[in-house]
């Protein structure tokens, strides 16, 4: 079965697009089938993963006009088991765009269980999905979480990053309610870990505490080689494979692919 | 005149906070009547200046209910020049909310203007408003856009904001065209600038070659001590007045006011 992940925290900049770029090279690197769709209008995961958007119809025709994302997904040069669904630019009026639009929060799991079904059936059934989500809770996030039956939520290792757990937890639960009952984080990660710094280790202690099943306890290092892959157009998995960053991530996506084991 | 600034780019995680809030509190420090308005849901802008919005009323109560900004600014102790229009927890669903408003994208402008002309009229005039925006281009950062004179955006030395730039300038001369013809870039700061690294030069370097009059070139450098002080409900220029931190963002806002002064 295919495991659908949404990476979503609302606060701005807390390794979102990192994470989900480079738990996907790292997964394709251990030969598992990994689609990434990138919902940010930024399209900041496209740069990491070397696709050109510009040229590219991308996520917001399949939301909004209803093409399939068969038609949009590309392979990942370089990668023979990574696949990228583009952001295009006009993702970024979708949110206003799609508020009169009938299902307006389904239309992401519309398309990606027609995409999953045809995969099945052709025999190159995909592993994992990795969607990556803007910094809000609009309807892009929203339609994440409604596509999706696991969240993986990157945490900073910031004093800001956990006042903004309770909108998200609020808002996921309201998706249950309403939209999708199965979606639950499953998966919580430490980025920009500065073990030097008292505020970071508070940090993690306190999310130790809160959310001790969800945690990978393999804090993600502030690493300069992990923020200069994406100017090379490439994850650090790449760049820099032997360096902390880029192990750190694959110890992280190891334990994901393990924990998917056993469910 | 009361000068009106939004600090916005929609890349997540750059400063905005951060840089917003120093900025207000070194001009306040100075002596000039500063209000910060705090339009991010997750109301970090209060978090660093200690107000305690979970009792209060709010920005979604001015833009939705049409309630006057006066019922809703309240005091920052510790400041005598400094004043705060907290963000509620409900500015999350204001976005949604507001798509079918009339003049949905002028409710700031007109809550703003009224509110200043009380000042005036009752010789408390403001010198400085100080918007702080979601990370996002959506109807609050346009509302923002559309109340403001000056645009100060904050460019944190890593390479996806340089990429984030194209966006916001379009994003800038749709409201300059359709909302609001005064309103311009009249301030770009660095942020999180680490010299050590080839990263963050480079990315300011581009900066200056590309915004050499917007540009304030006194480098924010990355400094625990800034992310440090929220979680002590304190802005760094008060939390540790003499770090490198706190000595470079009053060095920006003595700059920010000399060029006002000309005008
Ligand atoms: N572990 C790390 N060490 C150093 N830099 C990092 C690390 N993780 C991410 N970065 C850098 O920090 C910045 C923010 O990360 P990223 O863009 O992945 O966050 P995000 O949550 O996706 O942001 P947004 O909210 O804008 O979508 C980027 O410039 C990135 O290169
Ligand atoms: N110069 C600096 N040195 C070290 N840390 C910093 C610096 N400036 C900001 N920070 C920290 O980086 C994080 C991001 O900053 P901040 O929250 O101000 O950005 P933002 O653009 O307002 O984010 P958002 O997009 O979520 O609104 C915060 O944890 C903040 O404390
Ligand atoms: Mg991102
Ligand atoms: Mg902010």
């Amino acid at each position: 079965k295919t495991r659908v992940f949404t990476v979503a925290n609302q606060k701005g900049g807390v390794g979102k697009t990192t994470t989900a770029v480079n738990i996907a090279a790292a997964l394709a690197m251990g030969g598992l089938k990994v689609l990434v769709i990138d919902l940010d209008p930024q399209g900041n995961a496209c740069t990491a993963l070397g696709v050109d958007r510009e040229e590219l119809a991308g996520m917001y025709e399949v939301l909004v006009n209803e093409q399939l994302l068969s038609q949009v997904v590309v392979k990942v040069a370089g990668f023979p088991n990574l696949e990228c669904a583009p952001a295009d630019i006009e993702l970024a009026g979708a949110e206003i765009n799609m508020v009169g639009f009938v299902s307006r929060e389904s239309r992401l799991k519309l398309a990606l269980e027609k995409f999953l079904a045809e995969r099945e059936a052709t025999g190159t059934r995909l592993d994992y999905v990795i969607i990556d989500c803007p910094p809000s809770l609009g309807l892009l996030t929203i339609n994440a979480l409604t596509a999706a039956e696991e969240v993986l939520v990157p945490i900073q290792c910031e004093y800001y990053s956990l006042e903004g757990l309770t909108l998200l937890l609020k808002t996921l639960q309201q998706v249950q309610q309403m939209l999708n009952q199965k979606v639950r984080i499953s998966t919580i990660v430490l980025t920009m870990f500065d073990s030097r710094t008292r505020l970071a280790n508070d940090v993690a202690n306190n999310v130790r505490e809160h959310f001790p099943n969800e945690l990978i306890d393999v804090p993600i290092p502030r690493a300069v080689r992990i923020s200069e892959a994406p100017s090379f157009n490439q994850t650090v998995m790449t760049y820099d494979a032997s360096s902390p960053g880029a192990v750190a991530y694959m110890t992280v996506a190891r334990e994901i692919a393990r924990r998917g084991s056993g469910e």
